[in-house]
């Protein structure tokens, strides 16, 4: 599975998600990357890109809980992306990418590790797979 | 207003053998794209067509596991999915079940900004994509030969691959398929395995 979240100059928020799914797949099988609010979401607070166990991230509507908890509880993105991974997964493996409309970028996974890339214009800029 | 920002993934889950090599490479294509989605916010791209560039970019590399070099289903062939939201208004396209689209991003996009709905799958989605003429190509074209290899490692292991790769050099000792069959991934709860009878 492969996504990218961004928060442009404008502060507005957007996110995209495309996979081929599970190796060995049934033909038919749909996981989260198609599902709005599991693995893709995006509003006037956030834009989250989920990757992962995609019958976990169902279960938890992962992407949209990262809008929720910000909006009901207030959460910074980073403390939102590590609440989700933490308290909505159950057992699940997934990982997350996520922007804010101030600009903030986060990223959260409880697997050994996860493919990402994150930048931001005051010049943050990071690659890594490890924790 | 704090600025512009963007991240990108190539999934979670990593296969700790994964070989320097294959791990520099991954890096090098996320650097790419995260550089390619920088200068698009630079140009004042909105973000939500900046996040279609670099999921089409993702999608085109056989590298990660989508468009080209995408998972293979049990039958050995492809069935893609995707989706995209634009937070202000919260619009939103999806697809599903799609084999024949190049990118499959453009298709949500198109989903989300030239149809009434919000997502279309398999025929349906097939049809449409043909009727708004997007790029389409052969199944084969998704098929990688690394794929075909990882796929008869899950047959041979009776198993679902989590979305992570196996190194080539590792078929040989079958880390990960020995690791699917020695300490088997869990999937609500399940072994992993009981799920392929189905």
């Amino acid at each position: 599975t492969v996504g990218c979240v961004v928060v442009d100059k404008e502060g507005r928020c957007a996110a995209a998600t495309s996979t081929g799914g599970l190796m060995n797949k049934m033909t038919g099988r749909i996981g989260d990357s198609p599902l709005i609010g599991a693995g893709t979401y995006a509003c006037d607070l956030c834009g989250v890109s989920c990757t992962g166990e995609g019958e976990a991230i169902i279960r938890g509507t992962l992407a949209r809980e990262v809008g929720a908890v910000m909006e009901y509880k207030g959460l910074g993105l980073q403390e939102a992306v590590d609440y989700v991974v933490k308290e909505r997964l159950d057992e699940g493996k997934a990982g997350l990418i996520a922007v804010s409309n101030n600009g903030e970028v986060a990223c959260g996974f409880n697997t050994n590790g996860m493919f990402r890339g994150i930048a931001s214009e005051d010049g943050f800029m990071e690659v890594a797979i490890w924790e | 207003m704090g600025g512009w920002a963007i991240a990108v993934h190539g999934g979670a889950g990593v296969d700790p053998n994964l070989p320097t090599e294959r791990q520099e490479e991954a890096k090098h294509l996320l650097t790419h794209c995260l550089n390619l989605g920088i200068s698009a916010l630079r140009s004042n791209l909105s973000a939500i067509d900046v996040v279609e560039l670099v999921v089409r970019e993702l999608e085109t590399d056989p590298l990660f596991n989508s468009g080209r070099g995408s998972a293979l289903t049990e039958k050995g062939t492809v069935e893609m999915e995707a989706s995209i939201m634009d937070g202000p208004k919260r619009r939103c396209g999806a697809v599903s079940g799609i084999t024949t689209v190049k990118n499959p991003i453009s298709l949500a996009r198109l989903v989300m900004e030239k149809s009434p709905h919000s997502y279309l799958a398999f025929a349906g989605a097939e049809e449409f994509a043909r009727n708004q003429g997007v790029e389409l190509v052969d199944n084969d074209y998704f098929i990688t030969e690394d794929n075909v290899g990882m796929l008869k490692l899950a047959k041979e292991a009776n198993s679902i691959l989590f979305d992570y790769r196996i190194p080539i050099v590792g078929l040989e000792t079958c880390s990960a398929g020995a690791a699917a069959t020695e300490s088997p991934l869990q999937m609500n709860g399940l072994p992993i395995s009981v799920y392929t009878p189905e």
